[in-house]
């Protein structure tokens, strides 16, 4: 478990640096973009490094029930949908290799891209409401 | 069970979205 969560933060990391850069380089305005990141007490302000620990555990950690599915949102910002779908070739070449499963979402939670769901919303599922309020968020599910 | 990961893509100290994996261990 803790493994998987590892790698899948690896992976989680190196995406959101390459949908970041692409958030900055499309000028998405800063009105457009979600909820203020909040400082992490547990490590230097000072530090330009945010280490993320797996921290799932079978022994401790409730299984949720299946993720529910998307609902009907919204529509996405335009700007945002056309950086979903510049990359979407790239989240599913790493998925041959890694075979995780993947979305990108925008700041309100609505699917920009992944295999199925664009453009509904997975913003009411308890750990993607955490990440965005600024949180890193893990579950086990069914 | 699937292991479900939730990051926030900071950009100017804002969620400009979020990384959304999951896997089977």
């Amino acid at each position: 478990i803790r493994q998987t969560e590892a790698e899948l933060i690896a992976q989680g990391a190196a995406l959101g640096a390459i949908y970041a850069q692409e958030v900055r380089d499309a000028g998405v305005a800063i009105e457009k973009l979600g909820a203020a990141v909040p400082a992490d007490s547990a490590t230097d302000p000072d530090s330009p490094y945010r280490p993320i620990e797996p921290r799932l555990d079978l022994a401790s950690d409730y299984v949720l029930p299946a993720r529910p599915p998307a609902i009907t949102a919204t529509a996405t910002d335009p700007a945002v949908a056309a950086i979903g779908a510049r990359l979407s070739g790239i989240l599913a070449e790493t998925q041959k290799t890694t075979l995780a499963g993947f979305r990108l979402l925008d700041p309100k939670g609505v699917v920009i891209a992944g295999r199925e769901e664009i453009g509904l919303s997975l913003g009411a599922v308890e750990e993607v409401r955490q990440a965005l309020a600024g949180r890193y968020a893990s579950a086990l599910r069914q | 069970v699937r292991v479900f990961v939730a990051m926030p893509v900071a950009v100017d100290g804002k969620v400009a979205g979020v990384v959304y994996l999951s896997r089977t261990p």
